[in-house]
C-alpha cells in the first residue's frame, strides 16, 4: 500500500516550486492595524531552487518582523540600526548573496522583497509582520493590500478583523481585479457593533484567469474601507498607562477659505502635465463655494497674475476665472520663488487690508515639475524665503509633479510651513489626483486647532496643535499617563470655527476607565502603546525632515531609540534575519526607502538588490531611507 | 408643559399648566428690543391619551433665536442645531462643548442642559430629561429655565416673558381642597379674581432626574385670568 499524502497538481508547481498557501491576516484595534503576510512553499524540484517572497506594502507601514523557516527551524528578524545592518548587508550583496529589501513601488507602497536558496524537496516560510495607524480621508479609513501572487495558490486568503470601540458605522471591501462571480463567491464581510470582519478566500478555479489558464487573475489592489461611529465628536482611550485621543466632529459650517494657486508653466509643464492640471483647476473652480476667495499665480521666468488681489468665488468670477484657466500656457524656465513669494505677498495682504472675511483661513497651494533655474535658485534659500514670509500664519502646500521633481524639497518646503507634499503621478489619472487633494483641504471645519490635557498628568504627548482640521480627517493625539492608575481623564479641544469658537470637552471616569479595560480581553493589550510610539517616531522623522545640526541629531536619536525599542522598521532602522550556521548565505534584510528618491515604477523585484545599498550607477536608481 | 413664575417681590411662586394639542408652537418670551424671541413645540407621550384631563404634554422642541445676531438654536431631545445665517453647525447631547461668538456663549453639558447667554444679558438653560429609551408610554423631553430675566427690557413679551416684569397678586380666604394637603383659596392678579391651589412643581436646573420642589399656587384652565389675552394669542405657526 502507498502512503497517503497530499498530492499536488502540476500546474500549481512553476519553476520547481510550489507556494501552497498565502494568508494575509489583518487585525486592526482603534485604526491600528497589525498585518500578517505568511506565505508557505515547497521546492519540488531534485535541486536547490531559489524561492522568492515579494510583499507590497504601504509606506506609511512600518515592518515589525520578519522570519524565515526552513524545514521547521525559524530565523528570527532583529532590528539594528542601519549602519550596523549595512555592514551585514553589504558583506552578503557582495559575495553575489541573498538579502532582500524594501523599495518604493508606485503611489501608496513600497515592496518587500526577499529571495532564499532552498534544498530539494524542503519547505519554506516566510512570514512578515507590519503595522500602520491607518488615517481617516474623506470620512472612511482605508486599508490598502496589493495583491499579486505569481502563481495559483492552493489556500490564499485575506481575512480582516476590526475591532472598533466606538461602533462601525459602514464596512466594505473592494478588489480591482475582482469579477461579479468570484465577489459572490470568494469575499464576504459583515460588521455588528464594534466588530468587523472581511475575507476573501478564493478556490484555485476561482484564481484562474480563464477556465483553463494556469496563470492567476489575482492582480490588483484589495482595499477595505470603514468608518466609526461618531455620536461624540471625540474618543479617548486608555491601555496599560497609554492612551489615545480621536477628535473628528462633524455637522459644522466650513470655513471660508482664500486660495492661492501658485503654478508652474514653465516649458518641462508643457501639454500633458498642463493639460491635466488645467482640468483640475477647472474641476476645482465648479467645487469653490461662493464665500471662498482666490487667484492664480503662474510663474515660469517671469511671475503673472491673473488678479492683483484675491477674487470672491462668485459665480462670474469662477466663470472669468475658468477662461482664465483655459488660456494657460507653458513658457521658458522656472523661478519657484517669485511665484511663492508673490502668492505669499498676496495672502498677507488679503488679510491686512480686510479683503477677505476676518473668520477665514488662508492657504497657498504650489504646483511644479522641476527644479528652480531662474531668479533664487537655491532650494535653502528658497525654503528660508518662504518660511519667512508666511512666518507661520498658513499652510503651504506642495505638489509635485512628474518623474524630475525634487520631491525632498518640495516636502520640506511645505513641512516648514503646516502644511504636507504629494506627488502628483503623470497617469491618466493625474488629474483626478489633483481633484482629491484639494477635497482633501477644501473643508476646514476648524482652524487653529489645540488639544489639551491637565497639566503634570500626561507624558511624551504626540503632536497636539494643528492648523486646520479638515472635514473627514481625524485628529489624533496619543501619550503617556503620569500615572497608570488614574481613574479620572480629561481633555479640551480647542479650535476656531466659521463663525464661533469651539471648545469641546472629554471626560472619563472611573467607571468608563474600567469598561474600557475589560474589552481589553479582546483586543490586543499594548497597541495604544505602539500605536503611541508608531505615531511619535512618524512625527519624529517629520520634524527631522526640516530640522538641522544638533537639533536634527537629537531628533534623530529619538527616532533611532524608539524604533529599535518598539521593533519597527524605519528609515533609520534596518531588520536583519540571519542563518546562524551559514550566515553569509541567508542574510535577508528588511530595511525603509524614503521618499526622498525616486523609483520608477516598472523597477521590480530583479533589481531591488542593486539599489539603495551599492553606490547607484545613476541617480535616478537611487533609493534609501535617507 | 408647566410653567412655575417666581415672584421675587412675593417670595413666592405661580404656576400653570399649557394644554394644547401636541406640535402646536407657542411663543414663550418675545423681546423687540433685544431681538430675542423663544418658542417651543409641544409633545405628547408616545400613546396618545383621547382625554385632556390624563394626558401628559411637553416641549419637545425649542427655537430660540436673537435677529440681531442672525442666530437661530434648535433644541430637541436628540440634537442641537445652531444656525449663523443660513449655515449650521449640529451638536449632539453627548458633546460637552463651549460656543462662543460675539455676543453670545452656548455651552452644552453632556446629557445634561445647555446655558446659552446672550452678551451680559439674559441666560437660559435648557433642562434634557432623558427617560428610558424602551419606555412604553414616555419619551424625551425638555425643559426651559431663564436667568437674570431682569435683563430683558420692558416690553418682552410671551407665555413666560409677560412675567418678566414686577407682577403683583394678593392670596386670600385660604381654605381646605378636596385634597387635605392642596389647600385652595382666592387669588386677585391683574385684576382678575380667581380660584387658585397650592401645590408644587419641580426646578430641574441642578439635576434633571430629582429636582427641587418649588411651592406654588397653582391657576387652573391654561392659566386663564393670569395670562394677558387668549392662550390662542400664543400660539405661532413655526419655531422660527
Amino acid at each position: 500500500s502507498r502512503p497517503l499524502g497530499k498530492r499536488s497538481l502540476p500546474e500549481m508547481v512553476v519553476d520547481g516550486i510550489e507556494v501552497y498557501s498565502t494568508k494575509i491576516h489583518c487585525r486592526v484595534t482603534s485604526r491600528f492595524a497589525h498585518n500578517t503576510v505568511t506565505t508557505r512553499a515547497t521546492n519540488r524540484a531534485e535541486t536547490a531552487k531559489e524561492v522568492s517572497f515579494d510583499v507590497e506594502l504601504p509606506k506609511t507601514a512600518f515592518i515589525t518582523n520578519f522570519t524565515l523557516t526552513i524545514d521547521g527551524v525559524t530565523y528570527p528578524g532583529n532590528i539594528k540600526e542601519k549602519e550596523v545592518a549595512q555592514k551585514q548587508y553589504d558583506r552578503a550583496v557582495s559575495q553575489g548573496k541573498t538579502a532582500g529589501l524594501v523599495k518604493a513601488s508606485g503611489r501608496k507602497l513600497e515592496k518587500f522583497t526577499v529571495s532564499v536558496n532552498v534544498a530539494a524537496g524542503s519547505k519554506v516560510t516566510f512570514e512578515l509582520t507590519y503595522e500602520e495607524l491607518l488615517k481617516r480621508n474623506k470620512g472612511k479609513y482605508e486599508m490598502y493590500l496589493k495583491v499579486r501572487p505569481k502563481q495559483l495558490v492552493k489556500h490564499f486568503e485575506i481575512t480582516a478583523d476590526i475591532f472598533e470601540p466606538q461602533g462601525i458605522s459602514s464596512l466594505d471591501a473592494q478588489a480591482s481585479f475582482i469579477t461579479n462571480d468570484l465577489l459572490a463567491s470568494a469575499l464576504t464581510k459583515s460588521f455588528s457593533g464594534k466588530k468587523g470582519h472581511v475575507s476573501f478566500k478564493p478556490s484555485v478555479d476561482q484564481q484562474r484567469s480563464c477556465p483553463t489558464c494556469t496563470d492567476s487573475l489575482l492582480d490588483g489592489d484589495f482595499t477595505i474601507t470603514y468608518d466609526v461611529n461618531r455620536e461624540s465628536p471625540a474618543n479617548v482611550q486608555i491601555v496599560n498607562g497609554y492612551f489615545v485621543h480621536f477628535f473628528a466632529p462633524h455637522g459644522l459650517p466650513v470655513v471660508p477659505k482664500n486660495v492661492v494657486f501658485v503654478i508652474d508653466v514653465s516649458g518641462s509643464m508643457y501639454y500633458q502635465k498642463l493639460k491635466q492640471t488645467k482640468e483640475a483647476l477647472l474641476k476645482i473652480l465648479e467645487d469653490m463655494k461662493e464665500n471662498d476667495y482666490l487667484n492664480f499665480v503662474l510663474f515660469a521666468s517671469k511671475v503673472r497674475v491673473w488678479k492683483d488681489h484675491l477674487i470672491q468665488a462668485t459665480p462670474e468670477n469662477i466663470q472669468e476665472a475658468r477662461a482664465f484657466v483655459s488660456n494657460i500656457a507653458a513658457e521658458d524656465t522656472t523661478n519657484i520663488n517669485g511665484g511663492l513669494l508673490r502668492g505669499i505677498e498676496m495672502l498677507k495682504k488679503a488679510r491686512e487690508e480686510h479683503q477677505v472675511p476676518e473668520r477665514s483661513t488662508s492657504i497657498v497651494i504650489l504646483l511644479t515639475d522641476g527644479i528652480a533655474n531662474e531668479g533664487v535658485s537655491r532650494p535653502e534659500d528658497i525654503q528660508a524665503n518662504a518660511r519667512n514670509a508666511i512666518g507661520g500664519k498658513f499652510p503651504l502646500y506642495s505638489l509635485g509633479f512628474g518623474d524630475n521633481v525634487d520631491y525632498g524639497f518640495l516636502e520640506k518646503l511645505a513641512l516648514e510651513n503646516n502644511g504636507f507634499a504629494r506627488r502628483i503621478y503623470e497617469a491618466s489619472d493625474a488629474t483626478l489626483q489633483l481633484q482629491d487633494f484639494y477635497e482633501e483641504i477644501a473643508n476646514p471645519l476648524l482652524t487653529g486647532v489645540e488639544v489639551e490635557y491637565p497639566q503634570n498628568a500626561i507624558l511624551d504627548l504626540t503632536q497636539n496643535t494643528y492648523k486646520h482640521y479638515y472635514d473627514g480627517s481625524e485628529i489624533v493625539v496619543a501619550g503617556k499617563l503620569a500615572d497608570k492608575d488614574m481613574n479620572h481623564f480629561k481633555a479640551d479641544v480647542k479650535g476656531h470655527g466659521a463663525f464661533n469658537d469651539l471648545s469641546f470637552t472629554e471626560e472619563l471616569d472611573a467607571e468608563e476607565m474600567e469598561k474600557a479595560r475589560q474589552e481589553q480581553d479582546y483586543i490586543f493589550g499594548d497597541y495604544i502603546e505602539r500605536l503611541w510610539a508608531y505615531l511619535t517616531i512618524e512625527q519624529l522623522l517629520d520634524k527631522r525632515k526640516k530640522a538641522q545640526g544638533e537639533e536634527k541629531e537629537n531628533l534623530t536619536a529619538q527616532a533611532l531609540e524608539l524604533s529599535l525599542k518598539y521593533h519597527f522598521v524605519t528609515p533609520l532602522t534596518s531588520m536583519v534575519v540571519t542563518k546562524p550556521e551559514d550566515n553569509e548565505d541567508q542574510t535577508a534584510i528588511a530595511d525603509k526607502p524614503g521618499d526622498g528618491g525616486w523609483a520608477p515604477e516598472g523597477e521590480r523585484a530583479g533589481s531591488a538588490v542593486l539599489v539603495g545599498y551599492q553606490p547607484p550607477q545613476t541617480p535616478y536608481y537611487y533609493v534609501d531611507g535617507d | 408643559p408647566h410653567f412655575i413664575i417666581r415672584v421675587p417681590g412675593k417670595n413666592d411662586a405661580l404656576c400653570f399648566n399649557i394644554d394644547e394639542d401636541p406640535g402646536t408652537v407657542l411663543r414663550l418670551i418675545h423681546d423687540p428690543v433685544t431681538g430675542l424671541t423663544v418658542h417651543g413645540e409641544i409633545i405628547g407621550d408616545k400613546v396618545a391619551s383621547a382625554d385632556s384631563k390624563t394626558r401628559n404634554t411637553y416641549f419637545g422642541k425649542l427655537g430660540i433665536a436673537n435677529a440681531y445676531l442672525d442666530v437661530r438654536i434648535e433644541v430637541t431631545p436628540e440634537k442641537i442645531s445652531l444656525w449663523n445665517g443660513e449655515a449650521q453647525s449640529t451638536f449632539s447631547w453627548l458633546d460637552t462643548v463651549t460656543v462662543t461668538q460675539n455676543g453670545m456663549t452656548m455651552a452644552i453639558n453632556r446629557k445634561k442642559n445647555i446655558v446659552l447667554s446672550f452678551g451680559d444679558g439674559v441666560t437660559f438653560v435648557v433642562v434634557l430629561h432623558q427617560v428610558w429609551k424602551k419606555h412604553p408610554v414616555h419619551r424625551d423631553f425638555l425643559g426651559f429655565y431663564v436667568v437674570d430675566s431682569h435683563r430683558m427690557s420692558a416690553q418682552t413679551h410671551g407665555l413666560l416673558g409677560q412675567f418678566f416684569h414686577p407682577l403683583d397678586f394678593e392670596v386670600s380666604d385660604i381654605r381646605p381642597g378636596l385634597d387635605p394637603s392642596k389647600p385652595v383659596a382666592t387669588m386677585v392678579v391683574k385684576n382678575h379674581q380667581l380660584k387658585v391651589t397650592r401645590g408644587s412643581q419641580k426646578d430641574y436646573r441642578r439635576d434633571a432626574s430629582v429636582g427641587v420642589k418649588v411651592a406654588c399656587w397653582f391657576i387652573h384652565n391654561n392659566g386663564e385670568g393670569l395670562l394677558d389675552g387668549d392662550l390662542k394669542d400664543y400660539i405661532v405657526p413655526a419655531l422660527f
